[in-house]
């Protein structure tokens, strides 16, 4: 129903400005429902990182659209929080510093749903509660083991192998 | 509800059967390029009753069968099973532990399954239907695909926001 | 023939005059999100004369433009310099040095130059033809277009091949 | 004229084959001519990394895809070597095995050809002549400055900056 459509829109509307501000550290952040019927509009998305002007999200850059990406995505978690939710390489194209975000940020969302993630990268690895290695030691054949983070020497190491 | 287990063989590059636990909190998925790291999102999606073999980067349903490699013939049947805590009833089913499974053999015949049980694939997304958890919702972010949240155009983005209405 | 110098003025988030000198060999860019990385790629693509501005992510063209920040006011207009070392004659003018520059004003006019005099735009891309510099050319692999070589269409790859022949 | 291109995807066609080679540590690859008209064909890809059998292209990893790319890339200019060569974060999906193997092969280059590279990766930084950080110290506006690799301890610093 239309209702509930608008409903939604402007809470995930006021989600979306706050977890921006949080992952941008300040700023602003809008959608706007294009004119015409409610239940047919398209969604525009404009933003204002700190210091800029507002402006169309194609100027945004790589990591900035994916911080955007993640904003929008942790506003919607914040409505309807999916029981699990599993994120390949989301971090990739940031830098260290805005990993840092995204990981604090996703610790907020721990106690409604559970993550898994697939990284390339040490920051996110030490955040993460367990951790499973994949290997193709046998070339062409994928295998699963049980690692740990090291706090002390900043590495994964091996557990006993999970698959026995 | 949480994600307790996968069993994954036969599925793209499971040539052996592999179980994951999983607990609640986070887990990490690491490994060198091509591994088959994100092989395991999509047999979660696949279980999850993903119909279109493009996203599951496949040409038709067949390529998720273990194709075999230089030292290991093709597998002849792909078989994919997840297994939720229920303890809170998120799902509409009055068991502790729900267990769904999907299998492909060669011959094209698909089997699905809830708790051992013969089921229809309408049955497994019927279940998932209110819980935020399927192949269209946003709980399984594809490698590469986050920006596309951002850039897609405006009706598409509307998508994303009926499925949270 | 290598690149020796880029500057660049008014363009993009460059309100203030910034000047590139580069050598043989490799040359790193390095920093965080946001900062105007991409923007150094695009103003050579810009100035080598690209004309589609949705391949300099921008709406419009004006969008080239410095349009501000919450303490600046916005540019008036945007200017790039690309000074080429020609020692080994590879561009076809008796230059050792060959500087392009293409200019762009708020009002929407442009202009080119080669060496501080005037010209059109087709005298650039001219001077470039045959060189493999250019902006469709394989030579500036923007930013995640790397898989776009491979998951692209037959027939797109096949461009590729033939700028090549 | 379609003998030259016909010779062109001749050599481009060995010489993906060798440097894929050389970024998979060994396998097969192999450019195919569509059937039909030679001046109307598409171009098909097809790859066989180590161990693994031969597959359509869609099935590889991110990674894989970067580096299949990267070793059609490195194809084309050993026929017709640019000048200049601009690459943004082409190693961003690639892990640290692979951005190694992506630096050898860049080595082999620079006879030829001059290289920007855009990167957030340490082992490619190192292997940089020179290095600009790029930084909008005032928001919205960006500055660059001329920065070093210190080997000793694996991080980039700070010289004059360069726009004085
Ligand atoms: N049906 C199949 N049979 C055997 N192997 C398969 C099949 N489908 C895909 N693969 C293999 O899976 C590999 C890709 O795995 P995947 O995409 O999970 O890698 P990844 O760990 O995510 O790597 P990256 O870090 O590069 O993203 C390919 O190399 C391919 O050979
Ligand atoms: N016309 C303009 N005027 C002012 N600023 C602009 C203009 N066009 C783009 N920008 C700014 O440039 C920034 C993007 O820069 P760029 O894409 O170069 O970042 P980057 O360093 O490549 O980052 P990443 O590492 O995330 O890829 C945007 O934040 C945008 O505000
Ligand atoms: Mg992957
Ligand atoms: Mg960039």
């Amino acid at each position: 129903s239309v209702d509930l459509f608008l409903e939604t829109f402007e809470k995930v509307k006021e989600n979306f400005n706050r977890s921006f501000r949080r992952m941008f550290n300040g700023g602003r952040a809008e959608l706007i429902m294009e004119e015409g019927d409610p239940m047919e509009a398209g969604i525009e998305i404009v933003v204002q990182p700190p210091g800029k002007k507002l402006q169309h999200i194609s100027l945004l850059s790589g990591g900035e659209k994916a911080l955007v990406a993640t904003a929008l995505l942790f506003a919607i978690y914040e409505i309807k929080p999916c029981p699990f939710c599993f994120l390949d390489e989301i971090d990739a194209p940031l830098d260290d510093a805005n990993v840092g975000r995204f990981t604090n940020m996703l610790r907020n969302f721990l106690d409604r749903s559970q993550f898994i993630i697939i990284t390339h990268n040490k920051k996110t690895m030490e955040m993460c509660d367990s951790i499973y290695g994949v290997t193709m030691a046998e070339e062409g054949v994928t295998r699963l083991y049980s690692m740990q983070f090291n706090k002390k020497n900043n590495n994964v190491q091996t557990l006993p192998p999970a698959n026995e | 509800m949480y994600l307790r287990k996968l069993q994954v063989s036969g599925f793209k590059s499971f040539a052996d059967k592999v179980e994951v636990n999983f607990d609640k909190g986070v887990t990490g998925i690491i490994g060198p390029n091509g591994c088959g790291k994100s092989n395991v999102s999509d047999s979660i999606r696949w279980v999850l009753g993903e119909q279109s073999p493009r996203r599951l980067r496949g040409q038709g349903m067949a390529d998720m069968i273990f194709n075999g490699t230089v030292n290991r013939p093709a597998g002849g049947m792909a078989e994919v099973t997840l297994t939720f805590d229920n303890a809170d009833g998120l799902l509409p089913v009055s068991y502790r532990e729900v267990a769904v499974t999907r299998r492909l053999h060669r011959s094209g015949e698909s089997e699905y399954l809830i708790n051992n049980t013969k089921c229809r694939m309408k049955d497994i997304t019927d279940l998932f239907l209110d819980s935020g958890i399927g192949t269209s919702a946003y709980s399984l972010m594809e490698q590469g695909r986050v920006d596309q949240v951002v850039s897609a155009k405006p009706k598409d983005r509307r998508e994303l926001l009926e499925e949270t209405a």
